[in-house]
C-alpha cells in the first residue's frame, strides 16, 4: 500500500531519479509493528558486489543494537567488503539489552545468507532500526520477511522509491534523492550517486 | 530517529570514503535539527562500488603527492558530495513533525568556528524561537537570548574581548576599593560605564526567501526600528533565513581584523502538531 503524501511536500518526492550502477534496492512487508498492518517497513539496498563503506552513528550513551552491530561489522572488515545495510521501521531496538543485539546481528545473517554467506563467512550487512525504544524486535516475523526483501531487489525509480518509502515512522514523505555526476580525469564517464533518508522528529544529529 | 543511506557507483578507498564522510556529515546531518533531541539510533552510511568506473583506473584515495593531498577528481568528487549530503540533510528538516517554516541560521564570527556553530545551535534549539517563529513574530529579543546563552559564551564574553578586560578592570577596583588603595573611588556611574557592555558587535537580520531586501533587526548592538508589516511579510513565507553577525568589520582589541567564520544550520519551527504528534506517539 501507498502511504498518501500530504500536498505542500509533493514537491520534493522525485518521479524519476538516476540510480548508481550495481546497486539494488527493495522493500517488503513485516509487520514489525502491530498498528501496521499494510505498509513495507524492510528496505535492503545492496552492492551486487561487495565494495567499501562507512558509517557515522550517533553518540547518544544509549546507542541502539543496531548501531553497535553495524560499528563492529565496519571495524571487522576495516570498511571494505560491505555488502549494503538491511533497515527496519516500527521498533528501534534500543534499550534491548543483549537479546537486542543478537536480534541486530540475527538480521544481518539472515540477509548475508541469501548472498552466499555462509556461517563461517565474515558480517557483511549493516544493519539500521528506527520506531519505538525499549520494545524489543518481532525477529521471527523479520528474519521470515527478508527472502521476500531479496527478492523484491531491483534497480528502478520504483525500487529505490519503495525503499525510501519503507524507512518512514512519523516521515510524511519519503525522502530520496540522485545525481550525476563527471570526474576531471574522465570526462565522458556518468557516475551517479543516490541517497535515501528519514526523520521528522528526535531529530538533532551528532554523529561520529 | 535520523536514518541515511548514501550510495555511488565511482570507486573510492575505504579509508578516503569513512574521512569524507565523516568530515562532511559536519557541515550537513550534524547541522540540521527539529526539535534537538539526539537520538540512540541515528546512522548515516555511505557504500562506494566503482562499478562505472572505467577499467583501469584506481579508487580515488588522499595521497600526499597530490596538492593537500587531493586529486582533481577527488576534489571535484569531494563537491558533488558535500553539496549532496546537505541537500538530502535538508529534506529531513522540511519534513520536521508539524513544522511550517523551513528555517536557515547563519552566523558569522570573527572569533572561531566553534563559537559560530554553537550560536546557530543555540537559536536552533530554543523553543521560543521556534514557536515565535510559528507565530510569524519577529521576536530577535529571543534570538539575542539564546546567543547569549550558547555555551562557551556566557561566561566569558567570547563574544566582545572589549568587555572581558572592562569586566577584569572593574573586579579589580572594587578589589582595590575594598582595600582601600588605588583608586578605589570609582562611583557607580564610572562602575556602570566600565561594565562589560551589551555586546555591540552583535546583529541579527531577517533575509527573505525571494531575495528581497534583508530586515534588520539589530544592528551593532543597537535595536532597529522594526517594520511590522514587512516583518509579517517575511515570515508569511515557508522559506526564511535568520543572518546572525558576532563582528563588525573592526579588530577586537588592538589586534588586527581577524578572517570570520560562517556557521550554517537549519531547522524549523515549533508547531501545535508537533505536541500532538509527540504526545499520542504511543510506546
Amino acid at each position: 500500500a501507498e502511504r498518501s503524501i500530504p500536498a505542500a511536500k509533493q514537491k520534493y518526492v522525485p518521479t524519476s531519479g538516476t540510480y548508481p550502477k550495481g546497486f539494488l534496492a527493495g522493500s517488503a512487508f513485516a509487520g514489525v509493528k502491530a498498528s501496521n498492518t499494510k505498509y513495507d517497513d524492510l528496505a535492503l539496498i545492496v552492492s551486487e558486489v561487495p565494495c567499501p563503506g562507512a558509517a557515522v552513528f550517533t553518540r547518544n550513551m544509549f546507542r541502539a543494537a543496531p548501531v553497535k552491530v553495524s560499528g563492529d561489522i565496519l571495524r571487522l572488515q576495516q570498511n571494505k567488503n560491505i555488502r549494503g545495510v538491511v533497515i527496519n521501521s516500527g521498533c528501534a531496538n534500543a534499550v534491548t539489552g543483549k537479546l537486542g543485539l543478537e536480534h541486530a546481528e540475527a538480521m544481518s545473517r539472515a540477509t548475508d545468507k541469501l548472498f552466499g554467506a555462509d556461517d563461517a563467512s565474515l558480517p557483511e550487512t549493516l544493519v539500521m532500526s528506527t520506531g519505538v525504544i525499549g520494545q524489543r524486535l518481532p525477529i521471527d516475523r523479520i528474519t521470515s520477511a527478508i527472502p521476500k526483501l531479496h527478492a523484491s531487489l531491483g534497480s528502478t525509480h520504483e525500487h529505490w522509491l519503495g525503499a525510501a518509502q519503507a524507512i518512514c515512522t512519523t516521515d510524511t514523505f519519503p525522502k530520496l534523492m540522485s545525481r550525476t555526476f563527471t570526474l576531471p580525469s574522465h570526462p565522458e564517464t556518468t557516475y551517479s550517486i543516490a541517497g535515501m533518508t528519514k526523520g521528522a522528529g528526535m531529530i538533532h544529529p551528532n554523529m561520529a | 530517529t535520523l536514518l541515511a543511506t548514501v550510495c555511488t557507483d565511482a570507486a573510492i578507498d575505504p579509508d578516503t570514503l569513512a574521512k569524507l564522510l565523516r568530515h562532511h556529515t559536519q557541515t550537513s546531518f550534524n547541522s540540521i535539527s527539529i526539535d534537538g533531541d539526539t537520538s540512540t539510533n541515528d546512522t548515516l552510511a555511505c557504500f562506494a562500488n566503482g562499478a562505472a568506473t572505467p577499467e583501469g583506473v584506481q579508487p580515488m584515495a588522499y595521497d600526499s603527492q597530490n596538492v593537500n593531498g587531493k586529486s582533481d577528481d577527488l576534489r571535484v568528487f569531494e563537491q558533488v558530495f558535500s553539496t549532496f549530503l546537505k541537500d538530502l540533510a535538508k529534506l529531513v528538516v522540511r519534513d520536521g513533525e508539524g513544522a511550517t517554516k523551513f528555517v536557515t541560521i547563519r552566523v558569522r564570527s570573527d572569533v572561531s568556528f566553534v563559537t559560530a556553530k554553537r550560536v546557530a545551535v543555540s537559536i536552533a534549539r530554543s523553543a521560543l524561537v521556534k514557536t515565535a517563529l510559528y507565530g510569524k513574530d519577529a521576536n530577535w529579543g529571543r534570538i539575542l537570548c539564546a546567543i547569549g546563552y550558547a555555551p562557551g559564551l556566557m561566561s566569558s564574553f567570547e563574544l566582545d574581548a572589549d568587555a572581558l578586560k572592562i569586566g577584569e578592570q572593574v573586579k579589580l577596583d572594587r578589589k582595590l576599593a575594598r582595600m582601600g588603595k588605588g583608586s578605589g573611588r570609582q562611583d557607580a556611574s564610572e562602575n556602570k560605564r566600565r561594565a562589560p557592555v551589551v555586546n555591540s558587535r552583535t546583529s541579527v537580520s531577517f533575509i527573505p526567501s525571494d531575495g528581497s531586501k534583508e530586515l534588520k533587526l539589530l544592528v551593532c548592538g543597537e535595536p532597529e526600528a522594526v517594520d511590522e508589516v514587512r516583518a509579517k511579510e517575511i515570515l508569511e513565507m515557508e522559506d526564511l533565513e535568520i543572518l546572525v553577525r558576532l563582528e563588525d568589520g573592526t579588530p577586537r582589541g588592538d589586534g588586527p581584523v581577524r578572517s570570520v567564520r560562517e556557521a550554517v544550520f537549519w531547522t524549523c519551527d515549533f508547531s501545535h502538531e508537533y505536541v500532538t504528534i509527540n504526545g499520542d506517539y504511543r510506546t
